[in-house]
């Protein structure tokens, strides 16, 4: 479980305080599926940072699985985030010299599952997201869509308890960019992985069981949706 | 005047050739609106990177204004690039020590712009992109939309003859999407200069007056449109 309360992130730049989040309060239950929409600069990626632990707050407490994260130091926060969450960067943050397969197959590695099993998850990975060809491309002989689909691969492939996406599918496609929904949407269904995607696009946001809304680092809105 | 004849560009990866352009023919008179179109991986980075200058084709001709570009030096293509072309990454590629404010004056400062012109012209550009607050900000101090703003306002400031914008909304709400293609627009209407826009959403596509359509490092479809 996934509980924000009262959390703040302040950035200071030369004299100024920017409130890129200003008082968020959120509760997410284990395997719910949420679309996180706003204007840019409204805080999305900020809020993801701090679910994923790859940020603190500034004032307030994250709470993941009834541990408060605030108190925890930098090697706990790693492992529990390596254990626990999956991300995909806006900016993908692949690895220049290791090829598709080999980013793919990085968390996997670091977790010590065993060759076998690696290749396994790797070629299926590699075949769900249309990346089989490619496979032995590095980042910089890949398009754009081709990298955002490596680092969802990646994301995925530990199955973790929590993915975070932020903005998936905004580099693809209509139909690639449904196929990568339904992955993770399968992940979704069939393992109770907790979703939380940010995304621009309202086709994509639809599909989610809630929808939240953040403007000017708040949350303005939070409601459940049907889903498509 | 952008004129590609039977263009190629293959990509060795390993033992095996990727066609990313197998045989293109374009012609694009002066002052028009293109969109182009396709599936991920389909070449439409690859067609943007040759015309921009920044790419050769591996086989055909590339004619600009006249000149075949294929018998240029390296030298004589980086002043016609610098001069001729303004050119928005998928990936933004902006200078990290550089604030938003300076990556937009970058291209006035190679043209040899007066301090005060300079100035002028990035406070415009830095308030009709609506990144005025964040002038001061380095890229890793903005969010990927206004990353994507400031990649736009550096090719848009020295309104060059052909603009080149691979993807310019994928980061971007739909409102900041249309200020963004309002802006092009403009400078495509009121300044004739030729604009040339990849994009994914088919609400950005539908605006050109011409919409290309690519598949395989092919054109499939070539025609007219109302555009919006
Ligand atoms: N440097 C390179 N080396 C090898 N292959 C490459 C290289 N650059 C691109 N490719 C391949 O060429 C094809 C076309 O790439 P391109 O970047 O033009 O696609 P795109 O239409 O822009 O895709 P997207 O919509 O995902 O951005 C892709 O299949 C890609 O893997
Ligand atoms: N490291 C930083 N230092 C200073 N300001 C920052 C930093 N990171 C983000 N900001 C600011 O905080 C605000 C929220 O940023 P964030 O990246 O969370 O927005 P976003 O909703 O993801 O936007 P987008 O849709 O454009 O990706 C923005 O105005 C941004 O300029
Ligand atoms: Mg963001
Ligand atoms: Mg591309």
């Amino acid at each position: 479980m996934i509980e924000l309360e009262s959390v703040e992130r302040v950035f200071r730049v030369g004299g100024e305080a920017v409130r890129a989040l200003d008082g968020v309060d959120l509760t997410i239950a284990d395997g719910e599926y949420a679309a996180v929409m706003g204007p840019s600069g409204s805080g999305k990626s900020t809020l993801l940072h701090v679910v994923g632990l790859l940020d603190r707050p500034s004032r307030g407490r994250y709470r993941l699985d009834g541990v408060d994260t605030t108190t925890l130091g930098e090697a706990q926060r790693a492992r529990l985030r390596r254990e626990r969450i999956g991300f995909v960067f806006q900016a993908f943050h692949l690895i220049p010299r290791m090829t598709a397969a080999e980013n793919i197959e990085l968390p996997m590695i670091l977790a010590g599952l065993p060759p076998r099993e690696r290749r396994r998850r790797v070629t299926r990975v590699l075949r769900d997201l249309g990346l089989a060809e490619r496979c032995g491309h590095r980042p910089d002989q890949l398009s754009g869509g081709q990298r955002q689909r490596v680092a969802i691969g990646r994301a995925m492939v530990m199955h973790p308890g929590i993915l975070l996406a932020d903005e998936p599918t905004g580099n693809l496609d209509h139909r690639a960019g449904a196929q990568v929904m339904a992955l993770l949407e399968r992940l979704n269904r069939e393992e109770g992985i907790t979703l939380l995607v940010v995304t621009h696009d309202p086709a994509v946001g639809g599909r989610a069981e809630r929808r939240i809304d953040m403007l000017d680092g708040r949350i303005v809105a939070d409601r459940p949706q049907r889903g498509d």
